[in-house]
């Protein structure tokens, strides 16, 4: 595991996330939010909770195409799929030019640049905790995912990571499966 | 684009689906150190852009040059490849692969692999004979 530069951290336990509201996400596509979140205040003492606007949220999560403003500009169909920025900023981008797969075995997929969805939301969230990425490869915090896999379940390098930067949930009993599911290993063809 | 699974598809898409920005990289698969290949300059843009060559670099060319191989032995360390300082096929297929785009190395400092303090780099283990 890893952190940003000088170990930023939040100094708050209970956060709170917004969606961008011009994305108009469904219920079952937050619902993946949530349940990516619920992954990680499992395994440390932080609480998400959504919230309505996403200029008072802590987190807040867009879906972006191109160029939106960052200086850092989607590219389309896979290559980059999202970013996040370190605490306490907040701000979580994914490209909306995914073929993004909300529910179901994305290793199943007809589509070949099917992306689940919560395995890089699960990634993602960790930047916004504070860690970096990590050349363990069963980490959720390993920088590359291949299309149609799913890669969800923290690793006990994540947990050690996270762990580092706010202590464990008193509810947490230590113990951590890793799931890797692949169908293929990317468009990579390896 | 949001799908459940592999239900509700369009077939547009499923017709389109190899499309990947990265993929070009494939055709640099086997340059060597010390030649010119089109399309490293882009190369070379990638590793800068997720920290493996400097910002303070630019222009650049699409020459086979130090800062390429440096970058690569760099990535094929924090990715836990063989260390070849080479576009080999095991690299060119990690480096095509979807991912964060969030730099490895920020400001030359990482905590991945290559910013250990142990070397874990098969080039670099000695052996003495006795």
């Amino acid at each position: 595991y890893s952190f940003f530069t000088g170990m930023p951290r939040w100094r708050k336990q209970a956060l709170t996330y917004a969606f961008l509201p011009g994305n108009q996400l469904t219920d079952e596509v937050k619902t993946v939010f949530s349940r990516a979140f619920d992954r990680w205040s499992t395994v440390i003492p932080l609480t998400f909770t959504q919230a309505d606007s996403i200029n008072a949220a802590d987190i807040g999560i867009g879906f972006y195409s191109g160029d939106h403003g960052d200086g850092e500009p989607f590219d389309g169909v896979l290559g980059t799929l999202a970013h996040s920025f370190s605490p306490p900023s907040g701000q979580f981008h994914l490209d909306g030019d995914e073929n993004w797969v909300v529910t179901g075995d994305v290793r199943t997929s007809s589509l070949t640049t099917a992306v689940d969805l919560e395995s890089v939301a699960v990634h993602e969230i960790g930047h916004l905790l504070g860690l970096g990425h990590s050349s363990v490869e069963e980490s959720i915090m390993y920088p590359t995912i291949s299309s149609r896999t799913k890669k969800v379940e923290l690793a006990d390098d994540d947990i050690q990571g996270i762990q580092v930067l706010y202590g464990s949930n008193p509810n947490y009993n230590g113990s951590s499966t890793t799931s890797v599911q692949e169908k293929e290993t990317g468009s990579s063809g390896a | 684009h949001f799908f459940h699974s592999n239900v509700s598809i369009p077939e547009d898409l499923l017709k389109n689906a190899t499309s990947n920005p990265w993929s070009f990289f494939h055709q640099l698969s086997g340059c060597h150190a010390g030649e010119k290949y089109d399309g490293l300059a882009k190369l070379k843009s990638y590793f800068q852009y997720f920290g493996y060559i400097p910002n303070s670099l630019s222009n650049f060319t699409d020459d086979f040059d130090d800062s390429l191989e440096s970058a690569l032995r760099t990535y094929q360390q924090n990715f836990n490849l063989n260390i070849t300082g080479q576009l080999d096929d095991q690299t060119v297929n990690h480096i095509v692969r979807p991912r964060c785009g969030n730099p490895d190395i920020v400001n030359g400092s990482s905590s991945m692999n290559s910013g250990k303090t142990h070397n874990t780099s098969s080039s670099h283990v000695h052996t003495v004979s006795h």
